[in-house]
């Protein structure tokens, strides 16, 4: 049960697959678990589900750990899940926001990567898949969405950690959710989770060209990032993918934005490189708290200004 | 299991853009087999590289021949994950 459970540790698949039951268990009028397709190597992937009702309302998406070795991500998001269960109800801003809205949590988008890192290769970040003809194997699952794909900043090579993949959507984990999305249709946002280096990004990754709501979206992220550097000081930039860390081509954001799903942004949680994926775990919990408050401000402003 | 003992992390605070041309050289080379954390973009964001042992000299030395400078942000990786696993363990029996 959540009362029982380190949320300032990090944890295997199993212990956070099995937690999720005991969250859905504690809070059945507001949480859902939903399979929502199976990875590579045959395991469930499941998205937590907030709602307090109706079908398809409008909705937030957030997925955290598409990069496997970004253990803080996970650690994260399992951290946000009990968040927004136990603060249902007694957070105004929170309670008022799931009357009209749900929110989508996957905190394990690549579950086989995830198991990997814990049992066989500490620095794992791709997704498991063979590769025909390559001894290498994975994909890298934000170089494998259909926007801009094969373009800069991914790799041809199997052997590479940033490899694009044989085609859009290849990855079973990446399509799982192109068709949750897809068949969802009404996604107001979609927030993914990376770790490290301290960067609150949005669209676009694949070019240097302004999207279209780039100025918007810049002021929603410097607001986020102020009420998150409030809690420790947290220091934050804000930018376009390619403007603020390099042109990479087939990110999940750059597709859901060019779907249409405008709020689309991409956290890079701490550190600064102190210790890079090995983030210590007594950093999970000031990490996951200061984040929240972004993610937060970022699904109020979303609640605020329907489109 | 895969183990890193000896890897270090090491941190290049880029200073001009013909280091950012050297850096991206040394990230095209599979020789050394160098994991790039944060990869050679601009001199405002530093490049951090995860260094097999058995390419630390060369890779040092590559750096300090091109007068790049660098520090090093984890001595040795597997005493980290050493660490973390142990935490890890030690979590899960005091969970039971």
């Amino acid at each position: 049960s959540s009362k029982s459970f380190n949320f300032g540790a990090y944890h295997s698949l199993e212990t956070i697959y099995s937690w999720m039951d005991g969250l859905v268990a504690a809070h059945p009028n507001l949480v859902t678990k939903e399979q929502i397709g199976t990875s590579y190597e045959g395991r469930p992937m499941y998205v937590l589900k907030f709602s307090t009702g109706g079908d398809k309302r409008p909705a937030i998406w957030v997925d955290s750990g598409i990069h496997s070795r970004e253990w803080v991500s996970q650690a994260t998001g399992v951290w946000t899940a009990n968040q927004i269960a136990s603060d249902y109800g007694t957070d105004a801003s929170l309670t008022s926001l799931l009357k009209t809205m749900d929110i989508y949590l996957l905190i394990l988008a690549n579950p086989d990567g995830y198991v990997h890192s814990h049992t066989s290769d500490r620095m794992w970040r791709k997704t498991r898949s063979k590769n025909p003809g390559s001894m290498c194997r994975g994909v890298d699952p934000n170089r494998n969405w259909d926007a801009g794909f094969g373009g800069p900043g991914a790799s041809t090579n199997p052997c590479s950690d940033s490899y694009h993949g044989p085609s859009p959507h290849s990855e079973i984990e990446v399509k799982n959710v192109v068709n949750l999305v897809k068949n969802h249709g009404n996604f107001k946002s979609f927030i993914s989770i990376h770790a490290y280096s301290q960067l609150l990004m949005y669209p676009y990754g694949y070019t240097c060209t302004d999207a279209l709501h780039a100025a918007e979206l810049d002021s929603v992220g410097r607001s986020a990032v102020q009420k998150l550097s409030s809690l420790h000081g947290t220091t934050y930039k804000v930018g376009s993918i390619c403007k603020i860390i390099y042109q990479a081509s087939g990110g999940s954001i750059d597709w859901t934005y060019n779907l249409g799903i405008k709020y689309s942004f991409a956290f890079e949680l701490r550190d600064t490189g102190r210790y890079g994926f090995i983030l210590p775990a007594n950093q999970i919990i000031p990490t996951a708290s200061e984040t929240w408050l972004a993610l937060k401000d970022i699904m109020e402003y979303v609640r605020d200004h329907s489109y | 299991e895969k183990v890193f003992i000896g890897d270090q992390v090491i941190r290049v605070n880029v200073e001009s853009e013909e280091q950012i041309l050297l850096l991206r050289a040394l990230e095209q080379d599979t020789y050394w087999d160098l994991d790039f954390w944060l990869h050679p973009v601009n001199t405002e964001v530093p490049v951090d590289i995860r260094v097999p042992s058995s390419s630390l000299y060369a890779v040092k030395d590559y750096l300090r021949a091109h007068n790049i400078q660098f520090s090093v942000m984890i001595s040795n990786l597997q005493e980290l994950l050493d660490e973390e696993k142990a935490e890890m363990e030690e979590n899960n029996m005091s969970e039971r």
